[in-house]
């Protein structure tokens, strides 16, 4: 890193407005059984972020995976854990973030502290 | 508030850590401005104290702006998207999508840019993973993982401050019934750009 000659200063373009995962809208409203051309860079988004820990060739398949990932997504940032993506999730997901990973490693330290704890009822003698 | 895994932190004989800027960028001192102040937020309840460094390499937190890929394995992918990232403790280092519309005074709120993201919000953002936190899920946390453009968020919530309170302990001085005031919203000309 401490090498890397890749380094600029800063140079933004304000006249520009394009956003890598705008065209996650596209995918509202889509469902497991779909296939939907494009959705393979919103599986590598989830993957990005560890939700989906396999890398390799995503299909534009809405398959099992992906449902699975949506979920954990859904739970993480307080949505409806539908597996659908509704236009919450579509809508969260385009927005810009941190670069940082929600789960590393298959720990999802984001959300697995804070669900509502079982209550047992037990019955003593 | 989470952690990263193993929970790791800034060992107690480095808690008066010093912070450099990737001299390549040449950041004008109101641009540096914004990370003193970043950092103050999460000195001002704990025990960790910042001072800058002109010694880049020997600074225990490195801080750049990049474009692409640039050498650490987690490239940027050009405006929007990914703002930026930050390494565990010890590691220190602190990257920002250099090729962001980064607003750096003025309120963002008002900016005529679709794409202006404000540096400060982030930058208190990115430190809180340099010293140790992890993303949280309640929105109103300056760890919560995704901000809006346009958007200014920079005060440590409730959250915040118990989980970076519980890698450190408290600042001595912190009052937890007074909150940081910002101060930043004095002028509505849509910001000033590095």
């Amino acid at each position: 890193y401490q090498n890397s000659n890749t380094a600029t200063a800063p140079s933004p373009d304000p006249t520009t407005t394009s956003n890598p995962w705008d065209l996650f809208h596209n995918f509202s409203g889509r469902h497991k059984g779909d296939q939907v051309s494009g959705l393979a860079n919103l599986k590598q988004y989830l993957h990005q972020f560890g939700y989906i820990n396999s890398s390799s060739n995503f299909t534009d398949n809405f398959d099992d995976t992906l449902e699975s990932a949506l979920k954990q997504y859904q739970k993480n940032f307080n949505l409806n854990a539908t597996g659908i993506l509704d236009n919450s999730t579509v809508q969260l997901m385009a927005i810009p973030r941190c670069g940082n990973a929600d789960i590393v490693n298959g720990t999802n330290s984001m959300n697995s502290g804070k669900s509502a704890r079982t209550t047992l009822h037990t019955v003593s003698h | 508030y989470t952690f990263f895994t193993n929970k790791p932190t800034w060992p107690d004989s480095k808690h008066n850590l010093t912070y450099a800027f990737w001299p390549g960028n040449q950041l004008q001192s109101n641009a540096k401005v914004i990370f003193s102040r970043a950092f103050q937020r999460w000195s001002a309840v704990t025990p960790l104290n910042f001072t800058e460094t002109d010694f880049y390499l020997n600074a225990d937190i490195k801080i750049g702006f990049f474009k692409g890929d640039h050498g650490d394995g987690e490239s940027f992918d050009g405006q929007m998207g990914t703002l930026a990232h930050a390494f565990s403790p010890t590691s220190g280092l602190f990257h920002l999508d250099g090729a962001e519309d980064w607003v750096i005074d003025g309120d963002v709120t008002t900016s005529t840019s679709t794409v202006a993201i404000d540096l400060e919000s982030v930058a208190v953002h990115e430190i809180g993973h340099v010293l140790g936190m992890g993303h949280s899920s309640v929105e109103e946390a300056i760890m919560y993982p995704s901000i809006s453009a346009r958007t200014r968020k920079t005060e440590l919530a409730t959250d915040d401050i118990q989980g970076i309170q519980e890698l450190y302990g408290s600042n001595p001085n912190y009052n937890a019934s007074s909150t940081p005031s910002d101060t930043q919203k004095e002028t509505s000309d849509g910001g000033v750009r590095i």
